[in-house]
């Protein structure tokens, strides 16, 4: 899950 | 957070000024299209991720639509103005010098050496959060040598500046929250912070007090 949210920025 | 949404706010807003003053004035005095060019590159490299449609939510892939679409009109529009205002594009074109290779080379391989994982996505991501540190060098170069600039370029390069700025509080609010923190984008925030410091502080003295934008 952590991973997944690696690029959850703009 | 508050300090996520201002930024994309702000990164919204530098692109609606940027728009409107290429449309509204005609002509594309002080803006530099190699930095352009660098932000079409910047976001084509980063949002790689649309295509593996493993999207994190609909605000994000349509603000990634956004960004990549607007980047590309802008140059589009630079480019109109070869022929629908042949002079402030010759006058633009002269002022716009700096060699973009000495950034795409240390991108390149900055992105070879700090990466999340050695994939294709990754190494261009990498890339993009490196090169967008340092895109708007091409365009403080300009304004350094041209010495001024119209109040509504000033606003732009201000609202795109805050933008990164922002993000900054919301990488501490993100590590106290939520235990993340991403150091790659935290290390090229502040450094890309670091490079508007200056352009920061002419802004605040002059044209926040409405004297216009000129250099010491």
């Amino acid at each position: 899950n952590q991973k997944q949210n690696l690029h959850d920025e703009l | 957070n508050i300090f996520r949404i201002l930024a994309d706010l702000s990164h919204l807003a530098s692109i609606v000024i940027l728009l409107e003053t290429i449309r509204k004035a005609r002509q594309i005095d002080g803006i530099s299209l190699k930095t352009q060019i660098l932000y079409v590159l910047v976001f084509c490299t980063r949002y790689l991720d649309l295509l593996t449609f493993r999207w994190t939510s609909l605000y994000n892939t349509l603000m990634k639509f956004f960004f990549i679409g607007t980047s590309v009109y802008v140059v589009k529009l630079m480019q109109d103005c070869k022929l629908t205002n042949p002079v402030s594009y010759k006058d633009m074109m002269f002022r716009d010098t700096f060699q973009i290779k000495y950034l795409l080379g240390p991108c390149a391989l900055l992105a070879l050496v700090f990466n999340y994982k050695f994939t294709v996505l990754e190494l261009c991501w990498s890339f993009s959060i490196w090169l967008e540190s340092v895109a708007i060098l091409p365009q403080l170069f300009m304004l350094s040598r041209s010495g001024k600039a119209s109040t509504l370029t000033t606003h732009y390069i201000f609202a795109l500046g805050l933008y990164r700025a922002l993000y900054i509080p919301n990488w501490i609010w993100r590590y106290y929250s939520e235990n993340r923190l991403e150091k790659l984008s935290i290390f090229t925030g502040l450094l890309q912070t670091a490079l508007y410091s200056d352009f920061f502080y002419i802004y605040y003295r002059k044209v926040m007090k409405g004297r216009g934008f000129e250099l010491p």
